[in-house]
């Protein structure tokens, strides 16, 4: 069980919750 | 053969009997998911979290959410009253947890959460050292290993700067709290072997 969070769906939610916030680096 | 969900991040540990495996997950899923949103918007506040690079912030919170929530919750799980109080607000005894299926685990986050609040911290104290229980920079999968240590040795030196100011005679209240890391990743393997088991049946 090498990954439980990817496991859990927790990668998906992390990456939208920090997308806005990453985008508006990129800007 | 009736199946409970003891984690106090779900809004009940009673499982509706008619609801699929993938149903039942579902609604975990949904209890859960707030939790682990405000601990992403927790990291963001973190000073420098965001200068890190977008896989070593994602790395991060996918291995330290749940000691995250493992400190931030800890109030849930009331040593005196033998209780777990649920997302739904209702408490559950520890007998009566155990008779659902909980183990070793349980006992354990009792044990934690009874020496971390016995450290009475306050809440910049917990919230400095919660950042540092994120910023770790031995994470699996971490590719700028040295920007995510210089960060966690500032962090980890407010930490001590803060706990020495507010506590000048209990200098080992900072060797206590950093004892707790390896508690909580302690935590986090049992945890993340009972999900598997969870995921399995």
């Amino acid at each position: 069980f090498s990954d439980p969070a990817s496991n859990l769906g927790l990668e998906d939610i992390i990456r939208k919750a920090l997308m806005g916030n990453l985008e508006e680096r990129q800007d | 053969n009736r199946m409970h969900l003891v984690c106090p991040m779900n809004t009940s540990p009673h499982v509706d009997p008619q609801k699929s495996g993938h149903e039942v997950w579902e609604e975990f899923s949904h209890s859960f998911t707030p939790a682990v949103r405000e601990v992403v918007e927790f990291a963001k506040k973190i000073p420098g979290f965001r200068d890190l690079s977008q896989h070593d912030q994602v790395s991060l919170l996918k291995a330290g959410t749940f000691e995250v929530l493992v400190v931030r919750f800890a109030s849930l799980f009331d040593v005196k009253d033998r209780t777990v109080t649920f997302l739904g607000g209702k408490k559950y005894s520890i007998d009566t947890l155990r008779a659902m299926g909980a183990g070793d685990l349980l006992n354990s986050m009792f044990d934690f959460s009874e020496k971390l609040m016995n450290l009475g911290l306050s809440e910049e104290e917990m919230s400095l050292f919660t950042a540092v229980v994120l910023v770790s920079a031995d994470r699996s999968g971490i590719e700028n290993v040295n920007s995510v240590e210089a960060l966690q040795e500032t962090l980890i030196r407010a930490l001590r700067s803060l706990i020495t100011k507010n506590h000048p005679n209990e200098s080992a209240i900072f060797t206590k709290l950093l004892l707790k890391l390896p508690d909580l990743r302690s935590l986090n393997n049992m945890h993340s072997e009972q999900l598997l088991a969870f995921k399995v049946h």
